[in-house]
């Protein structure tokens, strides 16, 4: 199965 | 005071029309160097990044930095009240909690001006890391949008594999399975029609379809869109601005549980 990530885990929070 | 003018409101109502499928509100943060705005859509899956340029409109002025939190929806209403050819000045004083949209016929026989109030939002910034992508391609933007809305029918991602050959897009679901396949093109008459691919490593990653779709909005505002991949990073997808700068939209790959 295929779970979709969130962006947040590659970006950092400025 | 913020004031920018420009001649052809209609790319305006082209930017509004590609953010507010993913975005119910964003901040536009205004500065000497122009506008930008950065916002993730509400499931935290893809992110919307604009710059225009100060320099690309036709008068700008702006004295204090200023950040408008605007409703995506209630700007949607005032443009559309607005001519293609209309000359559009937007207006905003300093820490005020509304901006002004003046629109004016080209021979300056109507003039309309909308008030739209300001609202708060809590601003998220995002620091997006410099990337060396593996791929990069080139394609005419109808291309894409029809892509992707073809495949869509197909089942709920989209597979983008890159090679040096070409690149391939691919669905599958119920009703079967969907492949298509684009070569570079050897030579075009016109450069918005060409298909190039720069790469250092192949790479093949899958991608939720409905996003991929909302993306396409903006074709309207380029000929041309770029496709930015490396493996288990974000997709981007950015269109050119004519003279302005950019829009990207960042998405998440999906990844094997």
């Amino acid at each position: 199965a295929l779970r979709q990530c969130l962006l947040t885990g590659f970006f950092m929070n400025i | 005071m913020f004031e920018a003018r420009l001649v052809q409101c209609s790319m305006l109502k082209k930017v509004l029309e590609a953010i507010k499928e993913l975005l119910n509100e964003a901040t536009f943060d205004c500065s000497d160097a122009g506008i930008q705005l950065q916002a993730m859509d509400n499931s935290h899956v893809s992110l919307v990044s604009l710059n225009l340029r100060s320099d690309g409109f036709d008068k700008y002025r702006c004295d204090r930095n200023l950040s408008m939190g605007i409703n995506l929806a209630s700007m949607t209403k005032i443009m559309k009240c607005a001519g293609n050819d209309d000359v559009l000045t937007i207006k905003a004083q300093d820490n005020a909690d509304n901006v002004m949209f003046m629109f004016e016929s080209q021979n300056q026989e109507k003039v309309s001006d909308y008030d739209m109030k300001l609202i708060n939002l809590d601003q998220e910034h995002l620091g997006i890391p410099e990337t060396d992508y593996s791929c990069i391609i080139k394609m005419p933007s109808g291309e894409f949008a029809r892509i992707c809305r073809d495949l869509s029918q197909f089942g709920e991602s989209v597979v983008i594999s890159c090679t040096k050959e070409g690149v391939k897009f691919s669905a599958a679901g119920d009703v079967g399975a969907a492949n298509i396949k684009l070569a570079q093109t050897a030579n075009v008459d016109k450069e918005e029609e060409a298909v190039t691919i720069e790469m250092q490593e192949p790479v093949t990653l899958t991608f939720a379809c409905r996003y991929l779709n909302s993306f396409t909005k903006a074709t309207a505002l380029s000929p041309q869109v770029q496709l930015s991949m490396s493996a288990d990073v974000p997709l981007v997808v950015e269109y050119k601005i004519g003279d302005f700068g950019h829009i990207r939209y960042y998405l998440a790959p999906k990844i094997e549980e």
